[in-house]
C-alpha cells in the first residue's frame, strides 16, 4: 500500500495572473513530484497541491519567495487516509 | 457482517468494489420490475462495467448519470449508491420523481472506472486514472475524462503518460470509455447525460475544448442556475456554474463535450463538495448530505429534460 507519511496538501490562493503563471511553472517541475488536485487557472479559484514530504521545503520556499498566499489544507495525508480506513473497518464490524 | 438488504446498507460509509457490486445485486433482486443491471463492457483488468437501468416501461428515452470515472473521488461512487436507493424509494411515492421515471429511463453507472477504484482501496488511495499500462512508459493509466473524441489531443490534456491528465494514445482507447460510447450510440435515445466528479462545487456544461459557445448555451446556463439554486436550498452549499472552459479551464477530450456533440443536449458535469479541508478525502459523514443536495440539482435537470424532450 502506497504511503503518504508526512505529505501535505496545500491550498494556494493566487492574487493575480502573474502568480497563476508562477504556479503553473511550479506544477511543471517534475522533480518535485507534485500531485495537482486543483490546477492553477485563474485567481478566483484556489489551487490545491499534494506535496510529498521530500518536496515540502522547496515548495514552501518557492511560495514564500514569490509572496504567494497559502495554507495547509491537509497536514498529514497519510493520517487522514488511516483515519478513513479505520472508520471503514470499524463500521464493518 | 454483510447487509442482507439495501435497507441495512450503510450509505454513510465508503465501500469496496465488491460491496458496491453486492449492493447492486440486492437492489435488482428487491426491485425486479424497476431495476435491471446491464453489463456494458469490461475494464482493462476485465472487471465488468455495470449500469443500473431504472425503467417503468418499454421504449423510453434515457437519462444517463455516471459517478466515479476518477477513482479517487470516492464521494461520487458513494453518492451514486445513494442515488440508486433514492430512485427506488421515491418512485411511486414522490410525485415529481415518479413523473420523471414514467417518461424516461435512468441509467446509472456507479463505478465508471472499477480498476482504478479497486486500486484506490488496495494500493494507492490517490489513484485517478485507469490502470492500463502505457507501452514504452513505466507510468500506468489514462485520464478517462480526456479520452473522448471531442477535441481529442488538443490543449487541456497531456500527451505524457506520467501526467494525471494523460489523454491516451487515441480517442476511446480506454475500454471504460469505449463501452459507454458504444452503449450511448446503440441506445440512440439518451436525452440527458450527467457525469459526476469531485471536488470544486461546480456545475458545468460544454464546451471544455473550445471557447465557442454551444448553440444551446442560454438554455443550459439558465438550467444550471436553477439546478444549483435548488441544490443550495438544502444546506446552502454554494456552486459556481457555466461552460467548462470559462468556469474552470480548457480541457480537451472530455466526457460531456462528446455527449453534447452526439446530440445529447442536456449534458452536464458536476463537481461535488469542496469543504476546503479534505479534498478527495471527504469524511464519510458528508456522503449523505452531499448526495442529498446533489439529488436536488439532478432533479431540476431531469425535470427540465422530461418537460423538454426533443
Amino acid at each position: 500500500l502506497k504511503a503518504f507519511e508526512g505529505d501535505k496538501v496545500l491550498r494556494i490562493l493566487a492574487k493575480n495572473e502573474d502568480q497563476i503563471s508562477l504556479l503553473q511553472d511550479l506544477t511543471e517541475m517534475d522533480q518535485l513530484q507534485l500531485d495537482i488536485w486543483k490546477e492553477p487557472t485563474h485567481p478566483t479559484l484556489p489551487v490545491d497541491i499534494h506535496v510529498p514530504f521530500e518536496s515540502l521545503q522547496s515548495v514552501k520556499a518557492f511560495l514564500e519567495a514569490n509572496e504567494i498566499e497559502h495554507y495547509i489544507m491537509i497536514n498529514d495525508l497519510q493520517a487522514l487516509i488511516d483515519e478513513e480506513r479505520h472508520e471503514m473497518q470499524s463500521t464493518r464490524f | 457482517i454483510e447487509p442482507r438488504n439495501t435497507d441495512n446498507f450503510d450509505y454513510a460509509q465508503y465501500h469496496t468494489l465488491d460491496e458496491i457490486n453486492a449492493f447492486m445485486d440486492m437492489l435488482v433482486a428487491e426491485n425486479p420490475n424497476l431495476v435491471t443491471k446491464l453489463r456494458i463492457g469490461s475494464s482493462y483488468e476485465q472487471r465488468p462495467l455495470y449500469v443500473l437501468k431504472f425503467s417503468s416501461g418499454p421504449n423510453r428515452p434515457g437519462f444517463w448519470i455516471d459517478t466515479g470515472i476518477h477513482s479517487r473521488e470516492w464521494v461520487t461512487q458513494a453518492a451514486g449508491i445513494w442515488f440508486a436507493k433514492k430512485i427506488v424509494i421515491d418512485y411511486g411515492r414522490n410525485q415529481a420523481f415518479t413523473a420523471i421515471l414514467n417518461k424516461m429511463d435512468i441509467l446509472l453507472e456507479i463505478v465508471t472506472n472499477p480498476d482504478g477504484y479497486h486500486y484506490t482501496h488496495t494500493t494507492n488511495r490517490m489513484w485517478r486514472k485507469t490502470r492500463k499500462p502505457n507501452p514504452g512508459s513505466s507510468c500506468v493509466g489514462v485520464d478517462p475524462n480526456r479520452n473522448w473524441d471531442a477535441g481529442f489531443g488538443g490543449p487541456g490534456a497531456s500527451s505524457n503518460p506520467c501526467m494525471e491528465t494523460y489523454r491516451g494514445p487515441s480517442a476511446h482507447s480506454e475500454s471504460e470509455v469505449k463501452s459507454i460510447v458504444d452503449y450511448v450510440k446503440s441506445h440512440g435515445n439518451i436525452k440527458g447525460f450527467i457525469s459526476i466528479h469531485s471536488y470544486s462545487q461546480m456545475l458545468m456544461y460544454p464546451y471544455g475544448y473550445t471557447k465557442t459557445p454551444v448553440p444551446n448555451q442560454p438554455e443550459l446556463h439558465d438550467l444550471a442556475r436553477r439546478a444549483i439554486a435548488n441544490l443550495a436550498s438544502l444546506y446552502g452549499t454554494k456552486y459556481t456554474y457555466g461552460s467548462i472552459i470559462t468556469t474552470i479551464y480548457q480541457a480537451s477530450g472530455g466526457t460531456i463535450d462528446w455527449t453534447y456533440d452526439q446530440g445529447i443536449k442536456y449534458s452536464y458535469t458536476f463537481e461535488l463538495r469542496d469543504t476546503g479541508r479534505y479534498g478527495f478525502l471527504l469524511p464519510a459523514n458528508q456522503i449523505i448530505p452531499t448526495a442529498q443536495e446533489t439529488w436536488l440539482g439532478l432533479m431540476t435537470i431531469m425535470q427540465h429534460t422530461k418537460d423538454n424532450l426533443y
